[in-house]
Order: C-alpha cells, then sequence, then structure tokens
C-alpha cells in the first residue's frame, strides 16, 4: 500500500510540470524510503532523474516497492483539478492497475478523488554515476532561465563558456548574435540571488537551445538552479527539493 | 559540424 500525502498539491504539481513537456510515460519507482522516477526525452538526448525523499511528504507509506507506470500529460490534467493549496494524497495498493489522487481542501471540507489508469511502460534503467566535472556552478534559477529564452531567440545552439572569473552565454544565428556574460558574486541579504562558480578547468560547450529550454521548465521547483560541466560527460543541471531533487542530463554537441 | 550524442551512452542499463 502506498499513501503519500503532500502538504500542498502545488509542490507535485510544478514537479510534473518541471519536466512533462519533454518525456510522457514515465515509471514512478515508490519504495520505503521515497518515489524515484527516470524518464529519457523521444530524441534520446536529454535524461530526466526525479528524487523525492519521505522529508518532502506531510505524511508518506509505502509498504512494498511499487511501480506507477503514468502517462504525464493524462496526470497533468487530473493535477489541474486540484487547487494549489490543497493536500494531495498519492494512493495505490501493492498491485495496482490505476492510482487514486485525492484532493482535500481543509478550509472548505472539500474532497475530490480522481483515478489515472496506469500503464505498463517499457522502459530501461540507467545507472546514473557520480561523474568527473570540470566546473559547477550555481546560480538563480529565473536568470539561468530568461537567459537561455532569450539567447534561445537567435540560434538552436547555445555555447556556454566558463573560465576562472567569467560564466559567458553566446548565440550566433542567421539573424544576428547575443551574448550574456555573468560574474560570480554573493549576495548576504538574499543568498538565492548569488553566483557561486567553482571550476577546475575552463570550459566551452555547445548545448542544443531547445534541450535547455525544456530544462529551464523546472525553475519553478527552486529559487537556484546548480549547473556541473564537463567537457566528456553530460552536464547535469539540477533544481533541489526540499528532500530531493529533479535533474536532467544532457550531452553537449561534439565535433563529428 | 557539431553531433548531439545518445544520452544512453554515457550511462549503464541497469
Amino acid at each position: 500500500m502506498l499513501e503519500a500525502k503532500f502538504q500542498e498539491a502545488s509542490l507535485f504539481k510544478r514537479i510534473i510540470d518541471g519536466f512533462k513537456d519533454c518525456v510522457q510515460l514515465v515509471n514512478f519507482q515508490c519504495k520505503e524510503d521515497g518515489i524515484i522516477a527516470q524518464a529519457v526525452d523521444d530524441s534520446r538526448v536529454l535524461l530526466v532523474s526525479l528524487e523525492i525523499g519521505v522529508e518532502a511528504f506531510q505524511d508518506y507509506r509505502c509498504d512494498h516497492p511499487v511501480t506507477l507506470g503514468m502517462d504525464l500529460s493524462s496526470l497533468s490534467k487530473i493535477l489541474r483539478c486540484g487547487n494549489n493549496t490543497d493536500t494531495l494524497t498519492l494512493i495505490a495498493d501493492d498491485t495496482p492497475d490505476a492510482i487514486i489522487l485525492l484532493f482535500e481542501d481543509t478550509k472548505k471540507d472539500r474532497i475530490s478523488e480522481y483515478s489515472l489508469k496506469l500503464m505498463d511502460i517499457d522502459a530501461d534503467f540507467l545507472k546514473i554515476e557520480d561523474l568527473q566535472y570540470d566546473t559547477t556552478l550555481m546560480m538563480p534559477s529565473a536568470e539561468f532561465s530568461k537567459t537561455v529564452r532569450d539567447l534561445s531567440q537567435l540560434s538552436d545552439s547555445l555555447n556556454i563558456l566558463v573560465t576562472k572569473e567569467t560564466i559567458k552565454f553566446v548565440a550566433t544565428g542567421d539573424v544576428g548574435s547575443g551574448s550574456v556574460i555573468l560574474k560570480p558574486f554573493i549576495n548576504m541579504e538574499n543568498p538565492d540571488e548569488s553566483i557561486k562558480l567553482d571550476m577546475d578547468q575552463p570550459v566551452d560547450l555547445t548545448f542544443g537551445s531547445k534541450y535547455l529550454q525544456d530544462i529551464v521548465k523546472g525553475s519553478a521547483l527552486s529559487n537556484k538552479i546548480g549547473i556541473r560541466l564537463s567537457s566528456e560527460a553530460p552536464a547535469l543541471f539540477q533544481f533541489d527539493l526540499s528532500s530531493g531533487f529533479l535533474q536532467f542530463f544532457l550531452a553537449p554537441k561534439f565535433d563529428d | 559540424m557539431k553531433a548531439q550524442p545518445v544520452i544512453s551512452k554515457f550511462f549503464k542499463n541497469v
């Protein structure tokens, strides 16, 4: 039996909204210590990895491991039926063919219940090992999101160049070019506004704008984004939850 | 010309 209660439905909505546009069919693996999910987008270029720890829930109980295969576009329709401030409980038995989503507005005594049919999804599960990175960057997610959206208008590729003191985003397209340069700084009053850079090696990497635009949809989950870059391995873009994370792995474009 | 590799190339199947 799974009973996983979010204090606010908005958290689960923001999690699903964070990656529903790049993947559709996802297996959610529910275990005693929380829920994990992994999926690769249709072009097989972007890997999404989600972990929701027990602490992120108001109440959590999972007696037996259970895998819930869901179509995110259907799940998203049901999530829109609940109010953001409702509590949301996910309920499934040990061999479920459906999941129950229970929204409760505690102030009004309003309870709404939806059932979503589960799917048998045949998907690989990849082992994500700790990779070696040349550069680690932490910055406001809103700032990263704006930079990606602005520069993506000019080109389907975006360059990220990091040197000791500078982070530079560059787009060069047919109609023109643009660049945004950021420097690390600490904002004592508002630490989330800080830009932190930890560089072992400078990097000069190119990413598909399309995928970066998918990744920044996770920005509603956290004020900050962690970015880890390497010339040899996929970049990691991470939004932290109070317990857990939403990660995106995207390999840079390599010279043919 | 740059190419975009598939992501599964970098991770092992469990």
